[in-house]
């Protein structure tokens, strides 16, 4: 799909861009409400004094997001798509110049969904995807591509496992659905109302 | 969009081909994880001695979804689309003869997706958006578009609302929002688990 090929190569010139200004870029990608924004928070609350930080918000209307990631005290740019279900590595471009001088951490927040995004890389070091316990224990069987291209998955909302009746055992099998499909993902449980798994995922990030 | 426009006329077509079977067609959209099958489930459990019912249900892939509505001794019939994320008009003509004869209710359960499916109608009575309260408190805000083209809104699991600390006040803001986008909507509240809403559900179709 040409469409496709062309972003290809823009995310390409994105991540050169990066590379040039010294930021290393993180994409965060998946399905409305998994919790993309308040992972965000939990991380750049414990890393904002050791990075100079941009948090990106993609969504279709609002600027609920960035307003979210500003009451830490760290940049955030909104960017409102109107119609279209995904970020594109071009749609991305104008806010680089709003990115203040000495940035050198930068988080992107693509549009809840997780299947549209997914053709369409940003440039970033990694994708992260993000599902929650709350979707039900088939979600990645039910979306194999949505982990195709991705390089870390979040499985958020651990906190709310005895009270959704989730045991150790769905946790398991949502982990190996992950790994059968696509065995160099890095699988990380989290919550981002008790901090469970964050430095993990700091961790996992190299950051 | 000549797409669209043409979608339409497809959707115009397959509701006079449901009137003339005597069918009554819903469309059940919404976010991953919403409990669109869940809702359905409930739905069905409780009509299904007044109804021959059958169930049509949309993923990427996997028969899970209809798997489930089908150990409830009601027909159900599997879409897969692959890496499309919407059903439309279209794709869901194939499984027309396979429906019972004596068939007179349809639930059709769409991609878990709250935005690419709107502009794709398929021809049903209405169009119900099944969201849940644990995708956090500016979901309509955030998809307006999402709640123009709608005709019922199912609010789920909100057997979950003390544990998430979703007070009365988040919820009523919730319906205002949605009929701030749309004033013709109707709004109820459910859950899947304990039955909640259901019958109100049900009395709101018609059914
Ligand atoms: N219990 C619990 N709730 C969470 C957790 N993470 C997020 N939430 C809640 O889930 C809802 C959605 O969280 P967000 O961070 O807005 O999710 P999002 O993926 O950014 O949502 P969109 O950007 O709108 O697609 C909010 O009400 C959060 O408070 C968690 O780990 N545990
Ligand atoms: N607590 C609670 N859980 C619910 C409720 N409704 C659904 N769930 C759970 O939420 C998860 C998702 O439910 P589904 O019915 O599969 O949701 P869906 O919208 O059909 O999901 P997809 O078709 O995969 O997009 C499952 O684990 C359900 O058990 C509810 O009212 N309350
Ligand atoms: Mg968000
Ligand atoms: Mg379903």
């Amino acid at each position: 799909e040409d469409l496709i090929k062309a972003n290809t190569e823009l995310a390409n010139e994105n991540a050169d861009y990066f590379k040039k200004r010294g930021m290393r870029v993180f994409e965060v990608l998946g399905n409305i409400g998994s919790g993309k924004t308040s992972v965000i928070e939990c991380v750049v609350a414990k890393l904002k004094d050791k990075y100079k930080i941009v948090v990106v918000n993609g969504d279709l209307a609002t600027s609920i997001d960035a307003d979210r990631i500003k009451k830490h005290n760290v940049s955030a740019i909104q960017i409102n798509t109107g119609k279209e279900c995904h970020l594109d590595a071009l749609t991305i471009k104008p806010v680089f110049d709003q990115f203040p001088e000495g940035t050198n951490l930068c988080f992107i927040e693509n549009i809840g969904n997780l299947i549209c995004p997914m053709d369409f890389r940003l440039g970033a070091e990694k994708r992260i995807v993000v599902f929650s316990i709350s979707n039900g224990p088939y979600i990645v069987r039910k979306h194999p591509i949505s982990f195709l291209e991705t390089d870390v998955v979040i499985i958020n909302k651990v906190d709310l496992a005895e009270y959704l009746e989730f045991s150790e055992e769905d946790k398991k099998k949502l982990e190996e659905d992950c790994k059968k499909i696509n065995p160099k993902l890095q699988v990380v449980f989290t919550s981002a109302k008790t901090k469970e798994g964050i430095d993990d995922l700091i961790k996992i990030l190299k950051l």
